[in-house]
Parts: C-alpha cells; sequence; structure tokens
C-alpha cells in the first residue's frame, strides 16, 4: 500500500511540469524511503533522474515496494484539476492497475478525487556511475534559464566555457552570435543569488538548445540550479528539493 | 558542426 500526501498539490505538479515535455513515459518507483524515476527521452540524449525523499511529503507510507508506470501527459491532466495549495494523496495497493489522486481542500471541506490508468512500461535504466567532474557551477535557476532562452533563439547549439574565473556561454548561428560572460561573485544578503564556482579543469563544451531549453523548465523547482561538466561524461543539471533532486544528464555534441 | 552523441555512449544498460 502506498499513502503519499503532498502538502500542497503544487509541489507535484511543479515537479511532473519540470520534465513532462522532454518523456512521456515513466516509471516511478516507490519504496519505503520515497519516490524515484529514471526516464530517457526518445532521442537517447537526454537522461532525467527524479528522486523525492519521504521527507518532502507531509505524510509517506509504502510498505511494499511498486512500480507506477504513468503516461505524464495523462498524468498532468489531472493535476490541473486540483488548485495548487490544496493538499495532495497518491494512493496506490500493492498489485496497482490505478493511481488515486485525492485533492484535499481542508479550509472548504472539499475532495476530489482522481484515478489514472497505470501503463506497464518498458524502459532501460541506465547505470550512472558516480563521477569526478571538472567543473561545478551553483548559480540562480532564474539567469541559466534566461541565458539559455536569450541565446537558444540564434542557433540549436550552446557552447559553456568555463575557465578559471569565468562562466561563458556562447552561441553563433544563421542570424548572428551572441555570448554572455558570468563570473562568480558571493551575495551575502541574498545567498541564492550567487555563483559558485569549483574548477579542476578548463572544460569546452557544446550542448543541443533544445535540451538546455527542455531542462530550463525544471527552474519552478528551486531557485539554483547545480551544473556539473565533464569533458569525459554527459553533463549534470540539478534542481535540489526539500529532500531529493530533480537530475537532467545531458550528451554533449563533438566535433566529427 | 558539430555531432550529438548519445547516452548509450557513456552509460550501460541495467
Amino acid at each position: 500500500m502506498l499513502e503519499a500526501k503532498f502538502e500542497q498539490a503544487s509541489l507535484f505538479k511543479r515537479i511532473i511540469d519540470g520534465f513532462k515535455d522532454c518523456v512521456q513515459l515513466v516509471n516511478f518507483q516507490c519504496k519505503e524511503d520515497g519516490i524515484i524515476a529514471q526516464a530517457v527521452d526518445d532521442s537517447r540524449v537526454l537522461l532525467v533522474s527524479l528522486e523525492i525523499g519521504k521527507d518532502a511529503f507531509q505524510e509517506f507510507r509504502c510498505d511494499h515496494p511498486i512500480t507506477l508506470g504513468m503516461d505524464l501527459n495523462s498524468l498532468s491532466k489531472i493535476l490541473r484539476c486540483g488548485n495548487n495549495t490544496d493538499s495532495l494523496t497518491l494512493i496506490a495497493d500493492d498489485t496497482p492497475d490505478s493511481l488515486l489522486l485525492l485533492f484535499e481542500d481542508t479550509k472548504r471541506e472539499r475532495i476530489s478525487e482522481y484515478s489514472l490508468k497505470l501503463m506497464d512500461i518498458d524502459a532501460d535504466f541506465l547505470k550512472i556511475e558516480e563521477l569526478q567532474y571538472d567543473t561545478t557551477i551553483m548559480m540562480p535557476s532564474a539567469d541559466f534559464s534566461k541565458t539559455v532562452r536569450d541565446l537558444s533563439q540564434l542557433s540549436d547549439s550552446l557552447n559553456i566555457l568555463v575557465t578559471k574565473e569565468t562562466i561563458k556561454f556562447v552561441t553563433d548561428g544563421d542570424i548572428g552570435s551572441g555570448s554572455v560572460i558570468m563570473k562568480p561573485f558571493i551575495d551575502m544578503e541574498n545567498p541564492d543569488e550567487s555563483i559558485k564556482l569549483e574548477m579542476e579543469q578548463p572544460v569546452d563544451l557544446t550542448f543541443g538548445s533544445k535540451y538546455l531549453l527542455d531542462i530550463v523548465k525544471g527552474s519552478a523547482l528551486s531557485n539554483k540550479i547545480g551544473i556539473r561538466l565533464s569533458s569525459e561524461a554527459p553533463a549534470l543539471f540539478q534542481f535540489d528539493l526539500t529532500s531529493g533532486f530533480l537530475q537532467f544528464f545531458l550528451a554533449p555534441k563533438f566535433s566529427d | 558542426n558539430k555531432d550529438q552523441t548519445k547516452l548509450i555512449q557513456y552509460y550501460v544498460k541495467v
């Protein structure tokens, strides 16, 4: 039996909205310590990894591990039916063929109940090794989002270059070129506005703009984004939850 | 022009 109650439905909505446009069919694995999910986009370039720890829930109970195979388009339709401030409880039995979603507005004593049919999803699971990255950036997710949205208008590729004290985003397309240069700094009054850079090795990597545009949709989950880059592996973009995270692993582009 | 790599070039299926 799974009973997982979000204090506010908006949290689960923001999580799902953060990755529903790049993957559609997802297995959510529910265990006693929370819910995890992994899915790869159709082009096999972008991997999404989600972990919602039990502490992110107001109440959480999962007696036996269960897998909930869901179509995110269908799930989103149901999530839009609840109000952001409603509590949301996900309920499933041990061998479920559907998931019950219960929205409760305690002030108005209103309860809405929806059932989502589950699916058997045959998906590959990729093993991601712990890795020593060349560069780690922590920056405001809004700044990263704006930079990606702005530069992506010019080209289908975006170059990220990091040297000792500079983070440079560069694009060069048919209509012109553009670059945004940032330097690490500490904002004492608003720590979330700080830009932190840890660099072991300089990096010069190119990514597909369309995938970065998918990744920045996770920005509603956190004021900050962690970006880990390595010339040897896909980049990791991470939004932290109060307990858990939404991670995107993006394979780079290389000259042939 | 650069070629897009795939995740499977870096990770193994389990």
